[in-house]
């Protein structure tokens, strides 16, 4: 397996916006691509990564791999990587090692890391193809600052969506809060857009720890979008491009 | 009292 990025900022950044979450995975490589399903500790939130092959300057795989990673391990090799570096990612049929080749723009500049390989046991969930009731497309920014702004008064934030709005709700000890947004008339800027495409109004509870772990996605992608269906994971997901492919991550909701 | 399943409740392992 041999595949080369232009920019190890992509990686670097997917690195940030999982690794509080999850502390070992399995890249899983095929022709196809790079991909990674990774489960929290306690089991209630699901990171599901693709990179698609196309998406890679560079990308032969001839035999699908399991590269077992350590997630804090990788961020110490991937910090002696500039942003603009370029990226080799290397693994053999053994997959006891991978190899980090970083280059710096000008080629003046050579790094070469080895990374020692793990066994992990995942558990693969399959997540089935899902018709939502409610999908809320929003700036990654504004969708950070609510979880922020609203996880300091409060454990969980029930999030409720109409045709009119979508509303983050916190009740909390001290007090409680919410922000409310509007789909957006006027448009300067798509990145800045408010979307809601809804098929029945949905109301559910969900923690903003885990809100708060998503919102680490945010320097991947202008928009971030939120499905939403009665009693079902809700799915946040940061698209890294139209044929890059995509960070999701799925959250079990709060029932009474 | 508020609850929160494991998610393989709702996707199933593959």
């Amino acid at each position: 397996f041999e595949a080369r990025l232009t920019q190890a900022s992509l990686i670097k950044k997917i690195l940030e916006a999982i690794k509080d979450l999850v502390t070992d995975a399995n890249f899983d490589c095929s022709p196809e691509g790079l991909s990674l399903q990774a489960m929290d500790s306690s089991h209630v939130s699901l990171v599901s990564m693709v990179l698609h092959a196309q998406g890679f300057e560079m990308f032969r795989c001839q035999r699908a791999v399991s590269l077992g990673i350590n997630l804090a391990s990788l961020t110490k090799i991937l910090k002696c990587a500039g942003n603009d570096d370029s990226i080799t990612l290397r693994a053999d049929e053994k997959g006891d090692k991978a190899e980090f080749v970083f280059e710096s723009q000008s080629q003046d500049r050579l790094s070469e890391f080895e990374l020692k390989l793990m066994d992990i046991d995942s558990e693969h969930l399959g997540i089935p193809d899902t018709k939502y009731s409610a999908i809320v497309e929003m700036p990654s920014s504004e969708y950070r600052r609510i979880c922020s702004d609203l996880g300091v008064m409060g454990d969980t934030v029930r999030i409720s969506v109409s045709k009119e709005s979508v509303k983050f709700q916190v009740d909390g000890d001290i007090g409680k809060g919410s922000v409310c947004l509007h789909p957006s008339s006027v448009v300067d800027k798509p990145t800045e857009v408010v979307k809601i495409s809804l098929e029945e109004p949905v109301d559910m509870i969900f923690s903003i720890r885990y809100l708060n772990y998503f919102a680490k996605a945010a320097p991947l992608s202008d928009t971030v979008t939120l499905s939403l269906s009665k009693d079902f994971p809700l799915q946040i997901e940061f698209k890294f491009g139209e044929q890059m492919g995509y960070l999701r991550y799925y959250l079990a909701p709060k029932i009474d | 009292c508020v609850q929160q399943q494991e998610l393989k409740n709702y996707f199933g392992r593959k």
